[in-house]
């Protein structure tokens, strides 16, 4: 029982308060050419990888998309040893970008890379 | 911070797609070189890019270019002089050499200005294939017109025909300058037909293997 899980572990509770910090998805926006590669890289002027940052709360929830292992993870952290970090915060979802690039014999390629943008967060 | 990532930081075989790609083709990178993108292949691919991708280059839903990667190659050109009275040829030869192996191609087509706009008139054009030196030459028919007044031709076929076909493409671009009596316009060399391929990439989205760049089989 979940419910009653989360009133036995020690300060859950006060966690409740704390979802300002929690784990989320933040935007960070860059151009190419602060990376160095706006002489390659023509288009799109604009690139928001975003990352992900934030305190994994004590009891995961479901929106976090904890795989089993980070569950107890959190538990072992908590109840057994705090040597043992929390899961950290990290993307789980992600989409492509298209560029369009210029190539070294003149020629101009497209492409889409994928898992280029953060979409999501999970705590693993 | 805004110092670019230093190259010589990256690892010896990159792991992933886009760090390859840096590795091999990026400013710095050895032989790396800026070519001469610029004027009409630059701008089809400006409007091409605009139609697949958002603002922030998030593909569009509709995936419209049915494929992840297209790459357009600039013709280089041999002859003489083109233009004989109101006559423009100029033959064109398309190398391919280099293409990475995990670039599979799906379709191949060459883009060119049917007619351009003169002073006094107009430059009309077409496209021959250019199989061998004696061989008749085959005139090549628009499969497509574009908003942009580009005309497509298909030219899958005439790559795919046996591996020993995929090393270059020879077209002979043709116009003829059709105008008003009298008028006298300065002859323009009309931009040279590009060569658009569309590959499906099986590895823009895993680790390629641990090898450098592959050619392809000639």
């Amino acid at each position: 029982d979940t419910g009653t899980l989360a009133h036995d572990l020690p300060n859950y509770l006060r966690e409740q308060g704390g979802e300002k910090s929690d784990c989320s998805l933040r935007p960070f926006p860059v151009s190419f050419a602060q990376l160095g590669w706006d002489h390659w890289i023509i288009a799109p002027h604009r690139y928001n990888p975003r990352y992900c940052k934030g305190t994994c709360p004590h009891l995961l929830r479901y929106d976090y998309h904890a795989p089993n292992h980070a569950v107890v993870q959190s538990f072992v952290h908590q109840l057994v040893d705090a040597n043992v970090p929390r899961p950290s915060c990290v993307p789980y979802r992600y989409s492509p970008i298209s560029v369009l690039m210029i190539e070294r014999n003149g020629g101009i390629l497209y492409k889409e890379y994928e898992n280029m943008i953060a979409e999501s967060c999970t705590c693993r | 911070n805004q110092s670019p990532l230093p190259l010589g930081s990256l690892p010896a075989v990159p792991t992933l797609p886009l760090l390859q790609a840096l590795q091999t083709r990026a400013p710095g990178s050895p032989g790396w070189k800026m070519g001469p993108a610029s004027g009409q292949p630059l701008r089809y691919m400006l409007n091409l890019y605009r139609r697949a991708a958002d603002r922030e280059g998030r593909p569009r839903r509709s995936r419209s270019l049915g494929t992840n990667t297209i790459r357009l190659v600039q013709a280089s050109s041999h002859g003489g002089q083109p233009w004989a009275g109101r006559w423009y040829l100029q033959a064109l030869t398309y190398h391919l050499e280099g293409q990475p192996e995990a670039e599979q191609l799906l379709r191949a087509t060459v883009v060119y200005l049917p007619s351009l706009s003169l002073a006094h008139g107009r430059l009309l054009c077409a496209l021959e294939l250019v199989v061998a030196s004696e061989a008749p030459r085959l005139l090549l028919s628009p499969t497509a017109h574009t908003r942009h007044g580009w005309a497509e031709v298909d030219v899958t076929p005439y790559l795919v025909l046996g591996n020993s076909s995929m090393g270059s493409l020879a077209l002979r671009h043709v116009c003829v300058r059709a105008g008003r009596e009298g008028g006298h316009d300065v002859p323009v060399a009309p931009g040279h037909p590009f060569l658009l391929l569309y590959l499906n990439d099986t590895q823009a989205g895993m680790a390629p293997p641990a090898a450098e760049p592959h050619r392809l089989r000639r």
